[in-house]
């Protein structure tokens, strides 16, 4: 028999080697209050599958990860959020993607497994379904943040695609990464430059 | 990118992962995050939740490998991360956190930090960003 319940979370991969420690410390708190949703979910025994998406949307919520409320731009400016949730037992999951106005999109993922024939729904046939569901649904503008306009921007100065741990070498205050030509599945970022 | 990985009482896995994608993307653009697989994945051995430049984490198929070589090769969770992250990301960048059915945690990356947290009934909890 195994060793118990165990949970991990994480809220993005790459950092600014300059965070402000301040920011970190938002983000540790974030990430710490997010463990004892899941550990208090986990201790009144509610299943894995309950308890992922019940962390998920919290992260979400929260708008310092790059996730629903806080979600990067485009390069028009508006947020197209994407989530996937998979069962371990039986390998059920469900996906969406390019959703713009569902509050919370792993709970649209979970009801794509739960309610729909399929795994994957994207754009306006997720939109559609997430209506149809009767999940809550904001205006797109609920997802912009103003630092996330501020990234945008120098994104585009930079003509760059801003990973998560990339930043554009154009002065982020907190910005100290030096960015090399920046490679994506194999062809150089540039090639977005008309955008 | 936030993703979350549990195995509860009854050693039953999950992972889910959401994201708003790379700043300054093209509208339309489909990323790791909800594409089984890759960004995500759970069974009856382990669950996975991906982070980075997606575009290398989908070539690497990353989450499922995890499964894959610890149900092939025979690795145990932390090594199957150590050996994905080190061997099928290319050029790429990523993370990853992961868990197993007996109640293991584990996580691993080649960008500079990751947000992330973990912790076990044991008792055992960490919150962390820096290698």
């Amino acid at each position: 028999m195994g060793r118990g319940w165990a949970i991990a979370v994480h809220g993005g991969a790459g950092v600014d080697p300059n965070l402000s420690q301040e920011r970190q410390e938002l983000a540790k708190q974030l990430l710490t209050r997010c463990l004892n949703l899941g550990i208090s979910a986990l201790r009144s025994s509610l299943s894995a599958i309950d308890v992922v998406e019940l962390v998920v949307r919290e992260l979400e919520t929260d708008p310092i990860f790059n996730s629903g409320r806080g979600s990067a731009l485009t390069a028009k400016g508006t947020v197209e959020m994407e989530a996937s949730i998979m069962d371990g037992p039986k390998r059920r999951c469900g996906a969406v993607s390019g959703v713009s106005t569902v509050k919370n999109p792993v709970s649209l993922a979970r009801l794509v497994m739960e309610k729909s024939p399929h795994s994957y729904l994207a754009f306006s046939g997720a939109e559609d379904f997430a209506k149809q569901q009767g999940v809550e649904m904001v205006d797109n503008g609920y997802f912009i943040t103003e630092d996330n306009v501020g990234m945008l921007k120098l994104a585009k100065e930079a003509n760059a695609i801003v990973f998560d741990y990339r930043m554009p070498t154009v002065g982020l205050e907190t910005c100290s990464a030096e960015v090399g030509p920046i490679l994506m599945n194999g062809l150089s970022i540039s090639i977005y430059a008309p955008e | 990118t936030v993703g979350c990985v549990v195995v509860d009482n009854e050693g039953r896995c999950a992972a889910a992962t959401s994201t708003g994608g790379l700043m300054n993307k093209m509208t339309g653009r489909i990323g790791d995050s909800p594409l089984i697989g890759a960004g995500t994945y759970a069974c009856d051995i382990c669950a996975v939740s991906c982070t980075g430049e997606g575009e290398a984490i989908i070539r690497g198929t990353l989450a499922r490998d995890v499964a894959a070589v610890m149900e092939y090769k025979g690795l145990g969770l932390q090594d199957a991360v150590d050996f994905v992250v080190k061997e099928r990301l290319d050029e790429g960048m990523a993370g990853m956190i992961a868990v197993s059915k007996i109640g293991e945690v584990a996580y691993g990356f080649n960008t500079t930090g990751m947000f992330r947290g973990c912790a076990t009934e044991d008792g055992y909890m960490e919150v962390g960003i820096w290698e």
